[in-house]
């Protein structure tokens, strides 16, 4: 499917780079494996400006009232929020646990840190995800170079000041690989965050 | 190059330009 170009418009702020929403919801019934996950996976739409963000998130749904087993994905134009990318496949994420009642607040305000470019790990971010699950919810952000551990100290860092995490705050780095191998152990499950 | 920097409170003010809504 050829997609048009998005672009800054007129008098708007443009973006370091290009970002697109994917929205991805788990259905109950069926394994998760490479090919379910990717049917699963929509794309919403591609930002390159500040108020094009906006006005796209505006209008989205809060991941808070997301019901059920759904993710909102935002990751650099051209990157699929899956491990078998290209971009992430070296990669790896910083994961998060929330308690109830904290994922849309949170969402916020690492996507503000991302579009704003306050991570200074130069082209290594991918993208962010959110993670609404039955018990807690999950933030996680993605990097292309899992064994890079300045860049993935920095990272953490930079989380820890932009969401204001409390000093005993769990953070776990988890490399797709691993990530892969551990779950496709199991159930032959080999996707994003599932 | 240069990169485009933005911090939080700047891009929460865009939030209200006529521009965003």
């Amino acid at each position: 499917i050829r997609r048009k170009t998005v672009t800054p418009g007129a008098g708007e702020h443009p973006l370091q780079y290009n970002y697109t929403f994917w929205y991805s919801r788990r259905t109950p019934s069926r394994p998760a494996n490479t090919q379910s996950y990717e049917q699963n996976i929509r794309q919403m739409g591609t930002v390159a400006s500040v108020e094009q963000f906006w006005k796209f998130y505006s209008h989205l749904v809060r991941p808070g009232d997301l019901t059920g087993h759904s993710d909102f994905h935002l990751f650099k134009e051209g990157i699929k929020p899956m491990w078998e990318d290209e971009a992430n496949k070296n990669g790896g994420k910083w994961i998060i646990r929330l308690r109830k009642g904290l994922a849309s607040r949170f969402w916020e305000n690492i996507i503000l840190a991302m579009l704003g470019e306050q991570f200074m790990v130069g082209e290594e971010i991918c993208g962010v995800v959110v993670s609404i699950r039955f018990q807690e919810d999950i933030l996680s952000i993605w990097n292309k170079t899992a064994n890079d551990q300045v860049t993935t100290s920095r990272i953490r860092d930079t989380l820890r000041r932009v969401l204001n995490l409390p000093p005993n705050t769990i953070m776990e780095y988890k490399t797709h690989n691993d990530s892969l191998k551990y779950m496709s152990q199991f159930t032959g499950d080999n996707s994003s965050f599932r | 190059g240069t990169r485009i920097i933005y911090d939080r409170k700047f891009l929460l003010d865009c939030r209200n330009s006529p521009i965003a809504r």
